[in-house]
């Protein structure tokens, strides 16, 4: 319970579904 | 074994000089070679501690400052671990691969597990219509040899960073794991955590009780620290994770650590030298013969509750490229809601005293972040600004002296996979008896 000085607190969410095609893959990396 | 020893080097990287063109392969392994005399020593050290495995960093026997062309010389031919092949008794097997040889004899010699980031190259023709211009692939590789010096593990790093063009994009995933007489370990390298494919499906699929992480992590304050990061990565999957990090304070890379699913065992953040460091940890073979992570509803709490009233506006602002929506905590004690498209933030706290020159803000993010690589996000959090001036909400910032006696945070998320850290003032790790998670997705301080 001691009382914390915080910098930054957070809730980081991850939404997979909603991510474009291989994440991380730039354009035309392959190509 | 019940636990074992695990141990991971944060390495201060020697970095090649910045060329246009090719150096010769012996400059090349010369370099090389000064790395992995200064990994050799925290190996050593690491198996006299009593180690069973030990990590080093992504990139960290030559570093990152390579265009394709210039890191080809320090690239080796690394077959797949089927092969059944020990370098260190075998090395010109597949062809010259005198990093593979070293790294091999050291795990040999030293009855170590041995994981390490190299390069890979893997010949192509024009039968193959991926085969880039100049007839070969190059991978990001990590390596892992066992405690007889056997090549164990391959894996290619499969979600590139932005800025890593010296390297390709394997076609498929991996799932690369490797049996041990302590437990099961899974393998991927550093921005990968982002991912869904290999991360989390490599957990879930695999079954595998210990990740090993090399990385070469800056840390973008305020959010994205390697620490905080890593460590609920670990809670929240319910797996160990060693996670490595490169050393060099002038590219903000430095957190490493070892992290079990119920705790922080230890870790390193290090801003003030230019050294490496070793971290040894005892931890649980299996961890999820002890505990599985409690099931969270992350956004059963928020759902439920009408969005508490600022009677003030938002205003937006910027952390990391994503534009958030913020708004001003007055007063010593409250209740906020901040929304941003389909996700509402809501925070109850009371501060030890309210301070003049603190500005505290509610934000929230509910979009896509597209600099470095696209991922998807929604986030919720309570940050200090760096100065009054509403304006610098979401620049880093070093220090807070204003203190929470309490807190209470939630969201609307769609989604399961949401990472709760809590970072205080000098960049230190909240530990888990400070606060908790509950079931209905709140994260609040505890007493």
């Amino acid at each position: 319970g001691a009382p914390l000085p915080i910098l930054v607190m957070a809730l980081y969410g991850r939404v997979f579904e909603r991510d474009p095609p291989r994440l991380g893959q730039g354009p035309g990396k392959l190509q | 074994m019940d636990t074992f020893i695990a141990a991971v080097y944060e390495h201060a990287v020697i970095l090649p000089n910045k060329t246009e063109s090719p150096v010769s392969t012996e400059e090349a392994l010369l370099l090389i070679n000064k790395n992995i005399d200064i990994l050799e020593s925290a190996i050593k050290l690491a198996a006299r501690q009593g180690a069973h495995i030990i990590v080093t960093p992504e990139d960290g026997i030559y570093g990152w400052i390579f265009t394709r062309e210039t890191i080809y010389p320090y690239l080796e031919d690394i077959p797949d671990p089927e092969v059944n092949w020990i370098p260190c008794r075998d090395p010109r097997r597949f062809g010259y691969t005198p990093v593979q040889e070293r790294l091999s004899c050291l795990a040999k010699e030293n009855s170590i597990y041995i994981m390490a980031n190299i390069g890979d190259k893997k010949p192509c023709n024009a039968t193959d219509p991926h085969c880039p211009p100049d007839g070969r692939y190059q991978y990001n590789t990590n390596v892992v040899f066992d405690s007889k010096g056997r090549l164990t593990a391959r894996y290619h790093k499969y979600n590139l960073f932005e800025p890593e063009i010296q390297f390709d994009f394997p076609k498929d995933s991996e799932l690369v794991t490797f049996d041990t007489p302590f437990g099961k370990f899974g393998i991927f390298t550093c921005f990968d955590i982002f991912s869904y494919d290999p991360a989390v499906v490599v957990v879930k699929d695999t079954q595998v009780d210990s990740v090993l992480l090399p990385t070469a992590w800056y840390n973008t304050l305020p959010l994205l620290s390697a620490v905080p990061f890593h460590s609920v990565w670990a809670r929240a999957m319910g797996v160990n994770v060693l996670a490595a990090n490169t050393h060099n304070t002038s590219m903000h890379m430095t957190g490493s650590g070892i992290y079990s699913p119920e705790a922080v065992r230890v870790y390193h953040y290090d801003m003030e030298t230019e050294s490496g460091q070793l971290l040894l940890s005892e931890l649980r073979s299996r961890p999820r013969q002890h505990a599985t992570p409690a099931e969270v509803n992350w956004s059963a709490y928020a759902r439920t509750v009408k969005p508490f009233s600022s009677g003030q506006a938002d205003f937006p602002g910027k952390i990391y490229f994503d534009e958030f929506s913020f708004t001003k905590l007055t007063g010593s004690a409250g209740n906020y809601t901040v929304c941003q498209k389909d996700l509402c933030c809501h925070l109850t706290y009371k501060m030890s005293e309210s301070r003049m020159d603190e500005v505290y803000v509610l934000g929230a993010f509910d979009g896509l972040h597209t600099v470095e690589g696209q991922y998807y996000l929604q986030i919720c959090t309570l940050l200090k600004c760096q100065t009054t001036n509403s304006r610098t909400c979401g620049e880093p910032v070093g220090s807070a002296f204003t203190k929470f006696e309490e807190f209470s945070l939630s969201g609307t998320f769609r989604t399961k996979y949401v990472f709760p850290q809590i970072v205080l003032s000098g960049s230190q790790l909240a530990l888990e008896r400070y606060y908790e998670v509950s079931r209905d997705g709140r994260l609040r301080s505890r007493g």
